[in-house]
This record gives C-alpha cells, structure tokens and sequence, in this order.
C-alpha cells in the first residue's frame, strides 16, 4: 500500500515535471508530500515556477497559470497509468491562444503515443480545428438533445447561433 | 479493451435514442450553452457505476432520468448502453469467449439502478471492478468533469492525495 | 436593520427575475429566502428555469446557464445600489457565442442607463469587439508588466502571441 | 464621485510606475495568461482598503510587492494611488473643497501599509468609509474576481446571503 503510492508518486513526480514544461515553454514545477511523514496521510503540494518568474504559491499564479499547472498533473497521472478513455470538458476554458496550442500538441503526443480515445468538450475555435472529428449537440426542440456530425464550418456557424 | 460506442435513451436531455459512435484519437464535442455536451458524457460516467447522484450534479439518482420540456412528459425510464471492443482479449478473466462486451445500466424511476453485461444480471460492483481492471471507470482522474480543474487548484493538499491514490 | 434587508432583497428580486428573463431570451427565475424565517438569519436559495425547460436545482444546469443566472444576481444587486466603478474579471469565460453577445448586451444597457464606468477582462474576441476602448497587458521583459492602448486587431494579434 | 485614473508602483508585476486611465463607459483589458490583468484591477481593490490577504490571492500582504523576476532584484515597497474626479461635489461631507480626491496606499516590507487622501495621512477605515459613502469599495459586488462567478454558484445559501447585505 505505502510501497505501491511512493513508487506511483515518483512516476507521477518525473510525468509532472515533464509536462509543465512543455505546456509552459520553460519553468520548473514539483510535487511535495507534506503535512506527514507517511505517503498514506500526506498532503500533496504543488510548486510551481512559470518561466522568468519567481517560484511561487499556487494561489498567486494567474487563472490561466493554475489550470495549466493542474492540467500537467492530471495528465502526469494519466500517463502513468492509460486509461482507455480520456474525457476533457471544457478544460481549455481559461488558457489564452498559445496556450489553447499547446495544449492541443499535448493531445496530439498523447493520442499517438497511447492508445486512448479522447474526448474534448470545447467552447474554442482552435481546439475544434485540432480535432479528429467533431460532434455537435443541438436543442432544435426545446430541452431534448441530438447528436449530429459536423465539419468544421457546421461546427463553427453552430457556436453563432442559439 | 477499447471504448466503441455508447447508446443513450433517457438519460438527461437525451429523450429518444441516441447513438455516439467513440472513434481512435481525438472527437470533439461542440454545441451552445445548455444543449446536453456534459449530460453526454456523463452518461458514461454513469454507466460504469457511478452511484454518486451528486457526481451527476443530481439530487437524487432519479434526477437523471428525463423529467420533461415543454412538449413532452417525463420518462420512467432511463437507459445507457456501453459497446466495448475486446478483440485484443484485455479484459478481465471471464469475458475471453467475449469479443464484444456490452455494459448496459437501466434506472426506473424510485426503483433504482440494474446493470447487465452481455445480457447477463450483474451487480453494480461487477461492473465497477470491470472498468477498474481496465485502469478506467467513474473515479477515473482520465475523466475531468466541467469545473473539476477549479477544483483541483483550490483543494486541500489531503483531498489532492486522494487523486494520486486512484492512480497507484 | 432587518427591514433593510428585506426591501433591499424585494428590489434586487424585481431586478433578478428581469436580468434573467433578458439573459436567458425568455425562462423564469426567482430568489428565496430560506432556512429561517428572519431574513438577517436565512440562505439565499436560486430556483431557475431557461426557456422550454423544467424548473430545476441549480446543481442540474449547465455550466454555462449557471454563470449567466449568477450574473443577473451579481448584475440586479448593482442596479440596486449602482456603483462607480464595475470590474469584471473573465466572466464571460463559459459562455458561448450567443450569450456572450447578451452579456455584452447588457452592458451596453447598463453603461448607458448609470454613470458607472465598467472595466471588463476578456478572452473572449466577441467581448472585446463591444468594448468602447482596450487596454492590452503585455509582459515584453518577462515578470514585468506593462500597460498599452490597443485597438481591436492589434488586441487580437495579442490573443496570438506569448 | 468618478473613478478617472489608477497608478501603480511595485505592485505584484507592475515594476516600473504605470497609469491607468479610467473613462466613461465600457473598457476592455486584454493579453495572455499571467501576464498581469488581475493584477492590475487587484490594485484598485488593494487601494480602496482590502485588508484580507487571501482577497489578493496571497499568503501574507507583502506577497503583493514585486518579488523579483529573472532580470530585477525584488523591491520593498509597492505603492498604487486612486484619482477620483469630486467636481460634482458627490463625495461625503469634508470633501466638498476637493474637486480631485487622491487615495494612496503604501506597503513596506515587514513594516505593514501607510493610507493618504490627498497627502494627509489617514487611517485604513478613513479610506474604506470613503468608498462606502460611494456605494463601492473593496467589497462591492460589483467587483468581480476571476473564479468568483463559480464561488457564488457553489456557495452555501448562507453565504449567498452575505452578499445581499452588501447591497443592503
Ligand atoms: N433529468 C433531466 N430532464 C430534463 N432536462 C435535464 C435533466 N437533467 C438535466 N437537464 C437539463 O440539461 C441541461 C444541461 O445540459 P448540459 O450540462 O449537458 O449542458 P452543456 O451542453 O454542457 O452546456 P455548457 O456549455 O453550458 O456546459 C440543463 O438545462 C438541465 O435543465
Ligand atoms: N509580488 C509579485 N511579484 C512578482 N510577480 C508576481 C507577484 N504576485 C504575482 N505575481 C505574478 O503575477 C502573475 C499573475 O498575474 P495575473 O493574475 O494578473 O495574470 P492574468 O493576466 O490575469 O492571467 P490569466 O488570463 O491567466 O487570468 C503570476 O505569474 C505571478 O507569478
Ligand atoms: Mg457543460
Ligand atoms: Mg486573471
């Protein structure tokens, strides 16, 4: 129990450390287990340090920051152990551009290297560009969903109207 | 053990039958404020044994069953149904002779929740330790709901723990 | 004391149920006053109904419905008592494209309507493009902020860069 | 009483003395992530009185002076002054020979804030008695933190309530 947590804290540490580099082009971050000696009832803090800024406490970073920090964790953790189904709703909703890109590279990588499906449920623009496929969800009556397959533009013309 | 599909008649805003084709690499899911893109996928959640109405934004389980609109009654009834391609034989002892493996979850409203695999009665635990074999499942930190990320940024680092103890 | 909280509470009501129904392009909504029988001692309960739907607990909405029920409180408290200055820190984040309109909607109704002054942080292009003047926030010497006047291309290249 | 202008010194990542002109109407503030547009409103708030450091996302108040960066050494003391436009007499009595009303805050390091209201030292209540006859302040509804829409969604009906006092 205590082995089989440490052993998955370190992968998940190295997975981690990678990953917020990548989605922040630079910078340094780290998991801590804290507030006890025994992995079974510590805490887990994050530190984190965007590039060209001082390390600092999670709460000081941006919105944008900290959804990318919490992103690069999440998906340390999926890492070390695939899932064969990823779903991702509206995880992109506070990253600016660069960061919508770079998040979506992520993907990429990840859906070449394993064999997982993913689902993202998405708001922006350039996440649908970057998709595989796009399904879109309509009401044409009221409170009753449908799914239909879209292209791009469909999907597009689908954000302007109610 | 690889998602394929999943069928939906019921469940939340999705009254009449619905079929979601899970294809290799990466589906995006669009669509307006409201109009059922998280109901959807949390129909999946549900169908691998989420007991938590909660989890389901619900206050009781038979919130997930459509409850009406404007020009239809509500439902008794909600079913989800799961298609899971096994051909590469992964899943757990006992589905071997299985190349396809359907989990279905049907909930009647103040009757509860019944769950089958291939046809067969089972308990909600079977189908839980089904999808835990397959590093997948409800509690799945692969699965991020709406929000959950806000939640993950303001959590206590005890409640972060528990995260990495779904991946151990 | 707690008559002021009660007439406070019946204007705000009169201003919510309105906001609402404008947001929303139709539904109905309502505050409650709940728990306890005094106001200085009850909760504040939301019942919500977008248009064509069933009444519901909030938790069952969507999350862009809950964003925009929470702004016709946030907007009909202000009316209430207007204040001099608004800020509004990326509220329109989970809204999509014809609600983000609406929002921008009310602004224009409300900026014109009370001599507040409303300072709005976006993302969002559709926002930026009903705003009467933009300001970008570059960090050019990483760590260090600057302020510049933008117009609506220049603010869009912005979006596309680090 | 009208808001018309904010300049920061030292404050979180605005280093070097920036002005911020506050007109009629609609103003939008864009850029990418982290690159300080919280920071900047964070200001206002901070000036007008905010005396909760977690308010400014911080662990102790001198988390909101300019802690360094890759090329600049840290600074000890941040500074943010407030220019409210009084012309149409608005603000509470003792003002009304003030046209142009200055509100300053000054944090040293270790050595806590200093308020002035046009260069005469004042108390951190003078300045948020100010706001309050005003309608605004560092709590005013109408200031709306980032993440602060989703506070409200998932708060307690209690504390939902305390939000209505405010209007009150
Ligand atoms: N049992 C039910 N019967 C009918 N309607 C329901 C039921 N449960 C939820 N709904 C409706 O489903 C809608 C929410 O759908 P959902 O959360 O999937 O939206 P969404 O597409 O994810 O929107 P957003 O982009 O805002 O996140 C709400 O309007 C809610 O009233
Ligand atoms: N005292 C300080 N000294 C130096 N840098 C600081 C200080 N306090 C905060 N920061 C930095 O300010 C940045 C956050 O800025 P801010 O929250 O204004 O970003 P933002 O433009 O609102 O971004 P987003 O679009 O992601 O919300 C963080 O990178 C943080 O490290
Ligand atoms: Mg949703
Ligand atoms: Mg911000």
């Amino acid at each position: 129990g205590r082995e089989r947590l440490k052993a998955a804290f370190d992968k998940v540490q190295a997975h981690f450390k990678e990953l917020f580099t990548t989605l922040f082009d630079g910078g340094w971050a780290e998991l801590q287990l804290i507030e006890a000696a025994d992995p079974l009832e510590a805490g887990l803090e994050i530190l984190a340090r965007p590039p060209g800024k001082k390390p600092q406490v999670m709460t000081l970073l941006s919105g944008g920051e900290q959804a990318l920090t919490a992103l690069s964790l999440i998906f340390a953790i999926f890492l070390t152990n695939p899932a064969p189904i990823c779903v991702l709703d509206e995880v992109d909703a506070p990253l600016d551009d660069a960061n919508v890109e770079r998040f979506c590279n992520l993907l990429d990588h990840m859906s070449r290297k394993t064999e997982t499906r993913f689902i993202t449920i998405t708001h922006n623009p350039i996440t649908m560009a970057r998709m595989n496929r796009l399904f879109g969800v309509t009401m044409v009556e009221r409170g009753v969903s449908q799914l239909v397959s879209v292209n791009l533009e469909e999907a597009e013309r689908f954000l302007e109207t109610a | 053990m690889k998602f394929t599909k999943l069928q939906i008649s019921g469940f939340k805003t999705f009254v009449d039958a619905t079929e979601f084709l899970i294809e290799p690499g990466l589906t995006g899911i669009v669509g307006p404020n409201g109009c059922g893109k998280s109901n959807l996928v949390e129909a999946m959640r549900w169908v691998m044994g989420e007991n938590s109405f909660k989890a389901m934004r619900a206050s009781g389980m038979d919130d997930v069953i459509f409850s009406g609109s404007g020009e239809r009654r509500a439902l008794d009834i909600a079913e989800v149904a799961l298609v899971l391609d096994n051909s590469d034989n992964s899943a757990p002892a006992g589905f071997q002779d299985s190349p396809i493996i359907e989990v279905t979850r049907q909930i009647e409203r103040a009757e509860g929740s019944t769950y089958r695999i291939n046809g067969r009665e089972v308990r909600a635990k079977d189908v839980q330790l089904l999808f835990a074999d397959a590093s997948t499942g409800a509690k799945s930190p692969a699965l991020v709901r709406q929000g959950q990320i806000g939640e993950l940024i303001s959590a206590k680092p005890q409640a972060r723990r528990r995260i990495l103890e779904e991946a151990a």
